[in-house]
């Protein structure tokens, strides 16, 4: 049985979810729009799909920091420690959010309830396939999984209070404030899910993928800078390499 | 450090 206060709380973030969605999805007009243009070699138009994407990854960054203020005990841990979780979870929660709109009826992932994008549009905004494809897979993967989206909400702040991520100090109070958030997980599977044991363990499997495809993240954002591309500077901020 | 300047912008704002 799923305590009282798992009830609410996993209920408390679901809405935390849904609001955070909602104010990007009512930012979405400030969005440089996607060039219609089908002129793949135009400079221009290639330069527009990037900050395209940068845009939305920004507005993603923005969502991920908002949720992440109202998980309780966050704003207890020092401000160095909560830089050091969400520098490092944002790409993560990025792939999870990315993975929750993906359709595989169109093989694309919607962003902001009606921009889709297939491989081939990731490309065009300037990614490499070294990239895309694992986003992709991940993608196909935890959509076979059929998460709703409590369990999507639970595995994000899962996510987030990571005690192993560079740079933590306060390890303790990090798993302290985590473990409430696997139990809630752990039980509410287990309700929902009565017959199917693997469920928790292979959620928890899509926790370690996502550390794998957070380095290929960093070899995507190592190659952007190769092309001189260059990242906004919020993004630069949290993935960047500064010597 | 005076570092991730605009992250933590984001996290003193209170924009409720």
């Amino acid at each position: 049985q799923l305590a009282p206060e798992q009830l609410e709380m996993i209920e408390k973030l679901v809405a935390m979810q849904k609001q955070c969605n909602k104010r990007s999805f009512l930012d979405r007009p400030k969005v440089t729009p996607w060039p219609q243009s089908q002129d793949p070699q135009n400079r221009e138009v290639r330069q527009q799909r990037f900050a395209h994407f940068t845009e939305l990854a920004i507005m993603s960054v923005q969502e991920i920091v908002d949720f992440a203020k109202q998980l309780p005990g966050f704003l207890e841990l020092t401000r160095e420690d909560q830089i050091a979780l969400l520098k490092t979870s944002t790409i993560e929660i990025m792939l999870l959010e990315s993975s929750r709109r993906y359709d595989p009826a169109i093989e694309s992932i919607t962003f902001l309830k009606d921009f889709s994008y297939n491989k081939e549009d990731f490309a065009k905004a300037g990614l490499q396939f070294e990239f895309i494809n694992p986003i992709f897979e991940f993608s196909k993967g935890m959509n076979d999984l059929h998460l709703d989206e409590a369990e999507y909400a639970l595995l994000i702040a899962i996510n987030i209070f990571s005690a192993d991520r560079p740079n933590v100090q306060d390890h303790d109070l990090v798993e302290r404030l985590q473990q409430p958030y696997v139990d809630a997980l752990h039980s509410y599977i287990r309700i929902k899910r009565p017959n199917d044991q693997l469920m928790f363990p292979r959620m928890l499997m899509k926790l370690v993928s996502l550390r794998t495809l957070s380095s290929v993240h960093s070899e995507q954002v190592f190659a952007l800078r190769l092309q001189d591309k260059k990242l906004p500077p919020l993004l630069s901020e949290i993935w960047d390499v500064h010597e | 450090p005076q570092d991730h300047q605009l992250l933590r912008f984001l996290l003193d704002t209170d924009e409720k």
